[in-house]
């Protein structure tokens, strides 16, 4: 394991920390995309169904029950805690689950590696988590307040894509045939759609001004 | 080729 891919996995369990602390701690789930977190519970669900029966290593294991009981003890707390909830932006997190579910299961059972159901369901998961943020950043550009933790969240998601992609560059310059291009493109285009938040994030950050994105 | 299932990323 390389550094980028350690620094954007930290990045990463960083990111879904700051989201329980949000949650957990303070009761508030203000400005947090309910239709994102189903998804990522989605992705998660999707692409580890080898967990137990696929075994790379202790970390890996560890990491994947970290994502998949966080995944899903968030979208709980939106859903069922009765002070989390109450917090919730129903109005604003409009977005519609299928619009993003259906075309990445479709694109996965024709864009995969192998036709089984494993692989097109781990093609799928790869799909979907790479767009599973626009409900998110919908959200955050219909809130007028984004505060700051929800910032950092946003903020951190993105970095770890993009520590992801240095891996990656890393990889393919020391290790022998590693070419994954359905992960590559996928990856790319998830990381790019943080661009623009990117943007306003450092704008905001620069300035010393509070993060608020254009309508 | 690697099998995507035998991918060590998370």
């Amino acid at each position: 394991m390389n550094i980028f891919r350690l620094a954007g996995d930290m990045t990463h369990l960083a990111s879904v920390l700051v989201l329980l602390l949000k949650i957990h701690t303070i009761k508030s789930c203000a400005g947090i995309s309910l239709k994102t977190q189903e998804l990522y519970a989605l992705v998660f669900a999707s692409r580890y169904l080898d967990i137990f029966t696929h075994y790379v290593s202790f970390y890996n294991t560890v990491m994947k029950l970290i994502f998949l009981g966080s995944a899903f003890s968030i979208v709980w707390y939106i859903r069922r805690h009765k002070l989390v909830r109450r917090s919730y932006d129903k109005d604003h997190d409009t977005f519609r689950h299928y619009f993003i579910v259906l075309p990445c299961l479709i694109l996965a059972l024709l864009i995969h590696e192998k036709f089984t159901f494993r692989v097109v369901m781990w093609t799928f998961s790869l799909y979907l988590e790479a767009v599973a943020i626009l409900p998110q950043l919908v959200l955050l550009q219909r809130t007028r307040n984004i505060d700051n933790l929800t910032g950092q969240y946003v903020f951190l998601l993105g970095a770890y894509r993009a520590l992801y992609i240095l891996n990656w560059v890393y990889r393919y310059f020391t290790e022998p045939h590693y070419v994954h291009w359905i992960t590559w493109i996928s990856g790319l285009i998830q990381t790019l759609l943080y661009a623009d938040f990117f943007y306003y994030y450092f704008q905001s950050w620069k300035n010393n001004v509070k993060l608020e994105l254009p309508a | 080729k690697e099998h995507p299932q035998s991918h060590d990323e998370l």
